[in-house]
């Protein structure tokens, strides 16, 4: 659980 | 991409094109509340920054320019259009820009992700997004009549963020990466806010009366 998932959300 | 989010992005995006269709059909915007649609746009300039420079897919990138481009022309139609500024009720829609906006930047200054312009932009916009609303349920609690169309983009608006949530439930669970806290507390508390509309709107389907807000 590294990096930050919702980034390629809108 | 998870049904929950397609399913969320679909929501908010019809949201849009209902108010779009509502204002550029009627040239009306009754009922809608100026100072929501610019922090709308507001959040969705800040929360696109990275729009031309980390392309994530093309269907990210269109409807980044979707959403960019329906607020920024709603604010236009209510602003500037002559015939829908009429309709415009400026003495009602008397909501405080900066009461949300300051210190949704003030917390997104000190309660962030990582401590970079892009990202502290992105937390404001989670934080502005939140309570963007707030204008907007103001208004139809003083105006009281809620014409149909207005309920249902309110009520879309609100389901948008509560399959987000789904989205982020389904994420959590099967994906290696992590939901942020700061998402998840965003999130919950825009839904939340549109927890009483919901109950009234549900109460007058049930009753298949007029939507009436308590004063």
């Amino acid at each position: 659980k590294d990096e930050e998932a919702t980034k390629d959300e809108l | 991409m998870n049904i929950f989010r397609l399913a969320g992005d679909m929501t908010h995006l019809f949201s849009v094109l209902v108010l779009l269709l509502k204002i550029h059909t009627i040239k009306s915007c009754a009922g809608i509340s100026l100072k929501t649609q610019e922090l709308y746009a507001l959040v969705f300039t800040t929360r696109y920054l990275d729009i031309f420079t980390d392309f994530i897919s093309l269907y990210n990138t269109v409807m980044k320019l979707i959403f960019l481009g329906s607020s920024f022309s709603i604010v236009w139609y209510i602003r500037r259009h002559k015939i829908v500024r009429r309709s415009y009720d400026k003495d009602q829609d008397t909501f405080r820009h900066y009461f949300l906006v300051i210190p949704c930047l003030v917390l997104a200054v000190f309660i962030n992700h990582k401590f970079t312009f892009k990202e502290v932009m992105w937390t404001f916009s989670l934080y502005l997004e939140a309570v963007a609303i707030l204008p907007q349920l103001v208004l139809l609690q003083r105006t009281r009549n809620i014409d149909n169309l207005t309920g249902q983009y309110v009520f879309l608006l609100g389901a948008y963020r509560a399959l987000y949530i789904l989205n982020w439930i389904y994420r959590h669970f099967t994906e290696p990466h992590y939901v942020h806290w700061i998402t998840w507390i965003a999130g919950v508390v825009q839904t939340l806010l549109y927890a009483d509309f919901f109950y009234y709107y549900f109460q007058s389907w049930k009753n298949n009366e007029k939507l009436q807000l308590p004063a």
